[in-house]
Formats: structure tokens, C-alpha cells, sequence
């Protein structure tokens, strides 16, 4: 599982 | 989602509809950078591939939608249906030296080494110098129509609410994320030159004129 900061932005 | 990255996306739907009106109703690109609008669908390009991936909210992925989209009739604008009036001896700006390295760095520093995220990266970096065929576009024209002008203060004010998120996401909800706040900085930084003509003439009725 990808542990850097989670892509909810545009 | 907080007021500062809501005011910041809405900013930038402005700016690409500001754009696409000043193109269909003055039926002419004159002044806009096409290399730019190439550089912009290839920054959402890379960015969105997670799009039927990887599902965030309904807000999330039609916003993703919209700029991909807008941003390829953009360029079929520029580049086809409005090409007689694209002014490429202006538009001169060797891309290739923004592309090239930017693509080293995201080999280089990025949150992971896998395809999804070196791509993400790359547009990451890719859009914080997206904008600079578009301003050197200007300095060589040596003014912008005011419409032109408006939908720059608002595509650099969208990244600049962005700075403000990240402020906000790290103190409330420890979030950071060190790749998008340096290349955010850097976008923003970019413009402060035009954000000061912007606020300095535009406001006051006046045209920008970049040092030629």
C-alpha cells in the first residue's frame, strides 16, 4: 500500500 | 476539503473558463500560448490516470474530467479550429528545456518509485513552470489583453489558495506533502511579477505591459 501522502486533490 | 482549496479549485475552473469564452467569443487565440495549453494537458494528463482507479468523491472525478477535457479543446482550439489567429512567431518558448528536466527530477525525487507516482510527480513539477511559455509569451508581445490578464491572476491565485490549504490540512489534520508545496511555491512565485503589474494596472483600467 503507498505509504506517502494520501492523492485527494486535484 | 476546506474554504481555501475550494476557492482555489473554483479559481481555477474560472481561469479555464475564462479562457475558453475569450477564445469562442472573440473566435481568436491571439495572445495565448499554445505551448502552455499543451503543457497543461499533459500536466492532467499525467496527474489524473488514477481516474477509474481510484474513486475520492463525485466532486473529485468531474472536476478531473472538466480539466482534462477543457484542456484538450484548448489546444484544439488553439491548434485547429482557431489556428489562423494563433500567433506562433510569439509563441516561441523551447518547452523541451521545462519537459526534459522536469522529467529527470520526478525520476529522481518522488514519494515512490513506481509508474503511477513518477508520473504524478512529473506533473506536479511540470505545472509550476507550465505557465512560462505563456508569461515569456507576454514579455515578447509586450502587453496582454485584459482578459488574457484576468485569466492568468486567476490560474496563479488557484495555486497561491492551494499554499493556504496546505497550511491549513497541516495543522488540522497533519497532512503535508513536501513534492506539491515546493512545486506550489514555485508556481506561485512565478507570478508575482504579473500578480504586481495585475494589482499595480489591470485594476485600474490600465494594460499590462511585461518589459518587452
Amino acid at each position: 500500500e503507498f505509504s506517502g501522502p494520501k492523492k485527494d486533490e486535484l | 476539503m476546506n474554504i481555501f482549496r475550494l476557492v482555489g479549485d473554483m479559481s481555477h475552473l474560472l481561469a479555464i473558463i475564462i479562457l475558453l469564452m475569450k477564445m469562442w467569443k472573440s473566435r481568436s487565440v491571439a495572445g495565448i500560448s499554445g505551448k502552455s495549453q499543451i503543457l497543461f494537458a499533459i500536466v492532467f494528463t499525467t496527474r489524473y490516470l488514477d481516474l477509474f482507479t481510484s474513486f475520492v468523491s463525485i466532486y473529485n472525478t468531474s472536476m478531473k474530467v472538466f480539466f482534462i477535457g477543457t484542456s484538450y479543446v484548448t489546444v484544439y482550439f488553439i491548434y485547429q479550429h482557431f489556428k489562423p489567429t494563433y500567433d506562433s512567431n510569439h509563441d516561441t518558448f523551447r518547452v523541451e528545456f521545462l519537459i526534459v528536466p522536469v522529467g529527470g527530477l520526478a525520476f529522481l525525487v518522488n514519494h515512490e518509485f513506481s509508474l503511477l507516482e513518477i508520473l504524478w510527480t512529473f506533473s506536479i513539477y511540470l505545472e509550476s513552470v507550465a505557465i512560462l511559455p505563456q508569461l515569456f509569451m507576454v514579455s515578447k508581445t509586450g502587453e496582454a489583453e485584459s482578459i488574457t490578464s484576468h485569466y492568468l491572476f486567476a490560474l496563479g491565485s488557484y495555486r497561491a489558495l492551494y499554499l493556504l490549504n496546505w497550511i491549513y490540512r497541516y495543522y488540522f489534520e497533519g497532512f503535508f506533502d513536501l513534492i506539491a508545496v515546493v512545486a506550489g511555491c514555485v508556481q506561485t512565485i512565478l507570478y508575482c511579477d504579473f500578480f504586481y503589474l495585475y494589482i499595480t494596472k489591470v485594476l485600474k483600467g490600465k494594460k499590462i505591459s511585461l518589459p518587452a
